[in-house]
């Protein structure tokens, strides 16, 4: 158990640095066990220090732990890569930059796995290669607009939802 | 192997039977508060096997059938089937070991007297289990509960936890 | 004790059952005690319909479920009103007809009392009477940005954060 | 009542002396991630009093005092002033019950020997303390634990916390 836990740590931390410092040019991402002899007895530390800054995981704003925490799921799915990823409003606190930077990883992995992607962004909704908007008409009944382009969800990020 | 469609039938928001076909590459989901983009992802965990109800935002299986909102009449069953492509593409195996260019996994929940709920699996129309679902479905690496699927809240959830629970997250993975 | 806390709840109840209707119109919200006669063993309901739905918090989609908080803290407010009120991100996972409809409330609210709020929201960032930028330019040090009006401000909530 | 400026120096993100002029009606502060937006709400509890540090994303007070960041010097103190108006306009009594147009609330923490940290407080330049802070501010409906500071994340946690957290929530309004 021990030996698992420590093999798969070593690749997902890898993962961890390597997708930490390409969400986030110049900061530096590393995850540690509080007590590597014993982990079972410690915790593991999610360690990140954006760039130009000193480190430490509580001194970091909303913004910068969700990008630690993306750049943790990102390293945990390349441990075991899936055929298809689902990923719900990941970028809400994310600042236009950050989501850029976010959006624009997913369209890169989306080279080799499907994405969804449910988000409020016109930052994401720019990037996607295909558009699906849903909506409810008052009457609490989802359904899917048809026709629903690039063009229209653009739109959708910029005015006031109303006219969906 | 990847998602070809999503077919929905009085499922949560979803009344009667709508389905959201997919493609490759990247697909953003967009629209208003409420409006149901969520319950999709509900729908993929609700098929490919979560590890309880709580993580489809429902108190019990029952509240997953269409409700009917303010004036509507509720549904007494729902349904959700994942359809996948499964072509051997390129010479290659097929992801999913089933011989067959496209895979439809279907679960059905009925709602029976007193209020107990049935629920089905069936795989390309043939009746299965949750147990084939799973195997079929790990073999391929498309798990219900791992982070290939993340839900709304759960990178707030990963920044905020403790260091404990952090890493038995890296246990389950193990 | 209890006395107090029935006192204090019936008022609060009344301006969230009001709040919400303003925030989500057409929509019905309470705040219940689980148990009335000895509310000190049971906890606080705050139940919640959005126009057209069927009710039950347990329902409500990440947005509708900020919007009845909102209502909540609002409704706290009233009850004991401040001279000035500070929101950080307060609007993160509206949709932008909510982002809108909880900005012209602070915008109203405004008139009787300070309000400043933290915000990346374009919406928000139009409504506000006055604006105040903050940066780091890379080397962790903040730093307020002279000079900065309505139009860099909503310029802001369009862009990359990278120009600040 | 509003407040006219909030002076940092040292404080948390805010190297050196910051000083941000604030106007009545509705402001909007807005910037990149890590900017130091949420440094200033921390300013205003680190003021005004909130229940314990933990409430100010520190784990202890010496958090709050620059830290160079990558390359620089830190502090060895940090201080922060609330800067309010406080006119009998319309001929109405002061607010604040303090016979100035203008008050000053200055909170210092310094660095001692051994990493122990000396708080001081100060009222129109003049020494004070926590209790005279907070018997003022209440006064004035200003408390620095109340839901007239609503932090990031509050929200949320309102939306998830249980039913008995919630009647908490009202039982320390009462
Ligand atoms: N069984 C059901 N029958 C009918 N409606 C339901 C059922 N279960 C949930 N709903 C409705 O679905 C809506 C929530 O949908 P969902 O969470 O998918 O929204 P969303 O599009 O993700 O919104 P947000 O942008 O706020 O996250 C609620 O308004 C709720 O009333
Ligand atoms: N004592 C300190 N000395 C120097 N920098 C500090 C100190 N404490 C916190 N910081 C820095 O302040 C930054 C966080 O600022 P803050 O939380 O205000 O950001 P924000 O503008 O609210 O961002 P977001 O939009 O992501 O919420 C962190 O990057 C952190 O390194
Ligand atoms: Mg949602
Ligand atoms: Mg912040």
């Amino acid at each position: 158990r021990k030996e698992r836990l420590t093999a798969v740590l070593e690749i997902v931390s890898d993962n961890f640095t390597r997708t930490y410092a390409h969400l986030q040019p110049g900061g530096h991402g590393e995850l540690k066990l509080e007590n590597p002899k014993k982990p079972f007895e410690g915790g593991l530390e999610m360690w990140a220090r954006p760039p130009g800054k000193a480190s430490g995981l509580n001194l970091l704003s909303g913004g910068e732990k969700s990008m630690a925490a993306l750049a943790l799921i990102f390293a945990i799915q390349d441990y075991e890569p899936s055929p298809f990823y689902y990923f719900d409003e990941v970028d809400q606190n994310l600042d236009t930059f950050n989501a850029e930077a976010t959006a624009s990883l997913c369209k890169l992995r989306a080279q080799s796995a499907q994405f969804i992607m449910v988000t409020l962004r016109k930052v994401s909704l720019e990037m996607a290669d295909h558009h699906i908007g849903i909506t409810h008409a008052g009457d609490g009944c989802s359904r899917m607009i048809t026709d629903f382009g690039r063009e229209a969800a653009i739109e959708v990020g910029d005015a006031a939802y109303v006219e969906l | 192997m990847h998602l070809v469609a999503l077919e929905l039938e009085n499922f949560k928001s979803f009344k009667g039977e709508v389905t959201i076909p997919l493609s490759e590459g990247f697909t953003a989901v967009t629209g208003p508060n409420g409006s149901g983009k969520s319950n999709i992802g509900d729908a993929i965990q609700f098929v490919l096997g979560p590890k309880s109800s709580k993580s489809l935002r429902a108190q019990n299986l029952k509240q997953l059938i269409y409700n009917g909102g303010e004036k509507g009449r509720a549904a007494k069953f729902c349904k959700a089937t994942l359809v996948f492509s499964n072509s051997s593409r390129n010479g290659g195996r097929r992801r999913l070991k089933l011989d067959a260019d496209e895979v439809r996994l279907t679960r059905t929940i009925k709602l029976g007297r007193k209020d107990n709920i049935n629920s089905a699996y069936h795989l390309n129309e043939r009746p299965s289990s949750a147990t084939e679902f799973r195997r079929l479905l790990t073999e391929a690496g498309a798990r219900g509960d791992g982070y290939n699927i993340v839900l709304q809240g759960d990178v707030t959830q990963l920044a905020i936890m403790s260091g404990r629970a952090r890493r038995r997250v890296l246990e389950d993975v193990a």
